[in-house]
């Protein structure tokens, strides 16, 4: 039985210590640890890299501190779009969605163009579609609304930025935006 | 954005990656996460999820430049993730980002050109991480 091994990100980005409780701090930790060691159990029990990647990021996408699905980050015109995309390696298969609105888990979306249509990649209504073809759950905006990203976004908005989910003042990415 | 690679007991790898992409990005960006080599890619020798500005991941391919440093230049993972995240095209564009990968033989790489990535590893060879700041 060869090495098994699994390894997870939560974003990259400005993080400086002080902008960071060490509630926030802590909490973020615990999940990381949980995260991965639910991906390590079931590459130990016998499962697919493939099950195990997908079944991560579905869990950080459930968890608002993440900017993927629940925690997605707001656009300029205050929605949330989501991108996602997964590929197994032995095979080369891959699948992927882009700009799509209201999935709950686009992650999972993604693994099922990929094991269910001839396409790689799906973008926004055509993806939306599919979703609902395969009974893919969606969520209401409601559900993607957190206080901490919609003040991201009237800071973003102020300085005319764009900016990566964790970057603090003075980082900004980018200038207008339309 | 989020992500996660892993190998199994088949030595066979797998990527995935999800994001929300930026705040206040126009209607209608995509940024690297679905772009196969840009921010996620996998192949018979790694799995590689990518995080961070997708407009530098997407001009440089940096996922698959992983790969290809370690099939054509013979890296090993490590080389070749800091090689792809710390050098080459992604330092010549001063890209911001960072990446997991793995391989085949349950080696590990978390890294990042940014004050910090949050990240996590666990392998069967010992590997167990939990860090966010760039001196952990």
């Amino acid at each position: 039985q060869g090495s098994v091994a699994i390894a997870i990100h939560g974003g990259a980005g400005t993080i400086p210590r002080n902008s960071m409780t060490s509630e926030m701090d802590a909490e973020l930790r615990s999940v990381l640890k949980e995260t991965v060691e639910s991906g390590y159990n079931i590459l130990t029990q016998g499962g697919t890299a493939l099950d195990a990647v997908e079944k991560v990021v579905l869990q950080m996408e459930d968890n608002p501190l993440f900017n993927a699905g629940k925690g997605s980050v707001f656009t300029s015109a205050g929605t949330h779009e989501m991108d996602a995309a997964v590929m197994e390696g032995h095979t080369l298969r891959c699948g992927g969605v882009t700009c799509v609105r209201g999935v709950r888990n686009p992650i999972s979306l993604a693994r099922a163009v990929m094991e269910k249509t001839r396409h790689v990649l799906l973008c926004g209504e055509g993806a939306e579609e599919f979703a609902r073809e395969i009974g893919a759950p969606f969520e209401p905006p409601e559900y993607f609304f957190t206080k901490r990203r919609f003040d991201q976004l009237q800071r973003a908005i102020e300085k005319n930025v764009t900016r990566l989910d964790h970057s603090v003042d003075g980082k900004e990415v980018e200038g207008k935006t339309g | 954005t989020v992500g996660a690679v892993a190998v199994d007991q088949f030595g066979h790898t797998a990527a995935a990656t999800s994001t929300g992409g930026m705040t206040n990005k126009r209607i209608g960006r995509v940024g690297d996460t679905p772009v196969p080599g840009a921010g996620n890619y996998a192949n018979k020798f790694c799995a590689v999820s990518g995080t961070g500005v997708g407009e530098h991941f997407l001009r440089t391919l940096a996922c698959y430049e992983v790969a290809c440093r370690m099939e054509f230049g013979e890296m090993s993972l490590e080389e070749a993730g800091r090689g792809s995240i710390c050098g080459g095209r992604f330092k010549e564009i001063d890209g911001s980002g960072g990446l997991v990968a793995v391989d085949t033989l349950g080696n590990v790489c978390l890294c990042f050109n940014t004050e910090g990535m949050y990240r996590a590893a666990r392998s069967s060879k010992g590997v167990d991480v939990v860090a966010i700041y760039d001196d952990e």
